[in-house]
């Protein structure tokens, strides 16, 4: 059993560079393909293909500093901004 | 997941936590996050790079707080979590946890924030404090509380222990893990309930299982004492 890394978040900055401190601990294709490794072995690849849109689309209702937030992640991860969303949705989508 | 929060014999709160979850790649992904404000800690917590909300945190010297799955609706009712979000602009349960680590002012203001705010799905909120009695689990539904269970420590009530499983009913005859809880947190005693002891109850099988993630020791009054360890092998 290990202790994890430990980064700071400053509210105090943007949403969208705030988690920045991400990339001095993990490398940004590494997360990437985490994530989907995580999306692949929780929602099926044809659903995944179809809601893609779907959740892009819906990304503008997201609140702040979550959508900022979300969205500098995913500039930064150089990733799908709808697999982003996707994954800080898999609670609430657990059941879909 | 499993959450226990337990008050000892002096009035000290203790909370901890199994994070539970199917991906042997989140032990890889677990990071503790310190929020600064004026660059000094706001809150922390405990969650998953690229995953912005918390399920374990804890407001330094005012309250801790975590959640654990509520899953009691069939499969069917998912268009109810997408109504809850996108229409009636619900917040995702981890997201209210911290805007509740942000904003609330001590124990009884979390528990209410954490009771009241609609949120998109069902969910149980563990919640310590800093003074004697300050424990609570909350059973949420998406419009508001179903359930307060609070410490009674003065009527036997010293500890709480929440899986996945509304606290009134049977646990499903497969799923152990609340009755060993229960049963190590009795032998163990109110007089000798620390976070080391706290931690070897969730250290045990099958509190700790397959898919435990990571286990957070933390009390609010001793903020310090703050501690995630990622679980190798659950």
């Amino acid at each position: 059993d290990v202790a994890p890394p430990t980064i700071n978040v400053s509210l105090d900055q943007d949403p969208e560079v705030r988690w920045k401190p991400l990339m001095d601990i993990y490398d940004p294709d590494y997360l990437r393909e985490a994530s989907a490794e995580v999306i692949d072995s929780t929602i099926p690849k044809w659903m995944h293909h179809a809601v893609i849109p779907i959740v892009t689309a819906l990304e503008k209702f997201v609140p702040q500093p979550y959508a900022g937030e979300i969205r500098g992640i995913a500039s930064l991860l150089k990733g799908n901004l709808a697999d982003a969303v996707m994954l800080n949705f898999a609670y609430e989508v657990s059941a879909f | 997941c499993t959450s226990i929060v337990a008050q000892d014999t002096k009035g000290h709160v203790y909370h901890g936590r199994n994070l539970d979850y199917p991906h042997p790649v989140l032990r890889n992904l677990t990071i503790n996050i310190n929020f600064l404000k004026n660059g000094k800690v706001a809150y922390q917590g405990t969650s998953f790079a690229g995953y912005v909300g918390l399920w374990t945190g804890q407001s330094p010297h005012k309250f801790t707080v975590s959640g654990d799955q509520r899953g009691t609706e069939h499969w069917w009712n998912w268009w109810k979590n997408v109504v809850s979000a996108f229409l009636f602009r619900r917040s995702p349960v981890s997201w209210l946890v911290r805007e509740t680590l942000e904003d609330a002012e001590d124990f009884t203001d979390a528990v209410m924030r954490l009771s009241k705010t609609p949120i998109i799905a069902g969910v149980y909120y563990i919640v310590g404090g800093v003074r004697a009695g300050e424990g609570v689990v909350i059973t949420r539904d998406r419009a508001g509380p179903v359930d307060i269970w609070p410490l009674e420590p003065l009527n036997g009530g010293w500890f709480r222990v929440e899986t996945n499983f509304d606290h009134w009913r049977p646990t499903p005859s497969r799923d152990h893990r609340r009755e060993v809880a229960n049963k190590a947190l009795n032998t163990t005693g109110q007089n000798n309930i620390n976070m080391h002891t706290l931690y070897k109850v969730l250290s045990l099988s099958p509190v700790c299982n397959g898919i435990t993630v990571y286990t957070t020791m933390m009390s609010a009054a001793s903020p310090d004492n703050y501690k995630t360890l990622v679980r190798a092998k659950g």
